[in-house]
């Protein structure tokens, strides 16, 4: 509406009166915004991550090591993104975690995952090594079956954060058009659950992935 | 660029700033709390063409106006954005995951005629 007629984009604007353009103004920011995040509609934000847990996330993903450089050409257009993905638990036995990521479409098939780290805080109730198996996976598409994408073993000396790389696990999630990553930890049984149990909610499993936008297509003259 | 005044018919920038609480979207934004969109308005005469403000050179807008006077066929000229920034956004998307990104672009800082 407001580049219609055949003139600049701004005549229109400047042919309303100041309450009609403040409205349309309003209108096109929320509809620029959304467009760029690919979002239809305003997200509905139903169960956001506490305070503790969205500050803790912040300060471990900051210190992560930094990107390689991007070449300028591409740095210049190509949007990035930092994602917070927040564990939701799934079932559980002694000894056996089920964590569940999920990840919206918008951020699907059109992006490339650059670093993907999957953060667990580890309360350990008993000194010593105590190993923790990791499996990353994926349920089918198809059937109630899950594939098995990675597994990885985690030794944890003391209390504290430690990280694993999940970036191709997420990176493939993306690309099968999956939204959904699934990550099982196994502990020996008699530790109870030190990843989980009796924590606060500052120290809550999350996922932090770094991705941009593909590239587009180059064509090259020769 | 020139920032428009009260008086100013030129072409030039307008403020128009988007409180992300006046429009309920606080919720899901966390930061920043609202967005310097701003604008272009203002006349564009044709010898006032391909200048960015008013830091242009006197002898281009001398040359438009010989070439303008000398036009068969007048081409509109369109007071627009000549520099742009990007908007840093932090937000919850649908899941309630955080996400961080600058969407380029977004902000006029500066506006000049076409």
């Amino acid at each position: 509406a407001v580049s219609g007629g055949t003139g600049c984009p701004a005549c229109s604007l400047a042919a309303l009166a100041p309450g009609a353009r403040r409205d349309a103004l309003l209108a096109l920011a929320k509809r620029n915004i959304l467009s760029e995040l690919r979002l239809q509609e305003r997200p509905s934000v139903s169960r956001p991550p506490s305070r503790g847990a969205l500050l803790a996330a912040l300060s471990r993903a900051s210190t992560r090591r930094p990107l390689p450089d991007t070449p300028p050409a591409l740095s210049s257009r190509t949007q990035r993104y930092q994602v917070l993905s927040f564990a939701e638990s799934g079932s559980s036995s002694p000894g056996r975690i089920r964590l569940h990521f999920r990840f919206t479409q918008e951020l699907g098939r059109s992006i490339e995952v650059l670093q993907a780290s999957l953060y667990l805080f580890w309360a350990s109730p008993s000194p010593g090594t105590h190993q923790v198996t990791v499996k990353v996976l994926q349920p089918d598409l198809s059937g109630p079956n899950i594939t098995m994408v990675s597994k990885t073993w985690l030794e944890m000396q003391r209390a504290g954060w430690a990280s694993l790389d999940v970036g191709e696990a997420v990176q493939s999630l993306f690309s099968n058009g999956r939204q959904r990553l699934t990550v099982e930890l196994e502990t020996a049984e008699d530790l109870g659950s030190p990843l989980l149990a009796g924590q606060s909610d500052s120290h809550w499993p999350f996922v932090a992935a770094q991705a941009r936008d593909r590239a587009p297509h180059r064509v090259q003259r020769r | 660029g020139i920032d428009c005044t009260g008086d100013s018919r030129m072409c030039c920038r307008k403020e128009f700033f988007v409180d992300f609480k006046e429009i309920g979207w606080e919720d899901w934004i966390i930061q920043p709390e609202g967005y310097h969109m701003n604008y272009c308005a203002g006349l564009c005469p044709l010898h006032m063409a391909g200048i960015p403000g008013l830091a242009a050179s006197f002898h281009t807008a001398v040359l438009n106006l010989i070439k303008a006077s000398n036009a068969d066929a007048a081409v509109d000229s369109c007071c627009v954005p000549t520099q742009r920034r990007p908007l840093s956004l932090l937000y919850y998307d649908r899941d309630s995951n955080i996400v961080k990104t600058d969407i380029p672009d977004m902000i006029v800082d500066a506006c000049g005629c076409t």
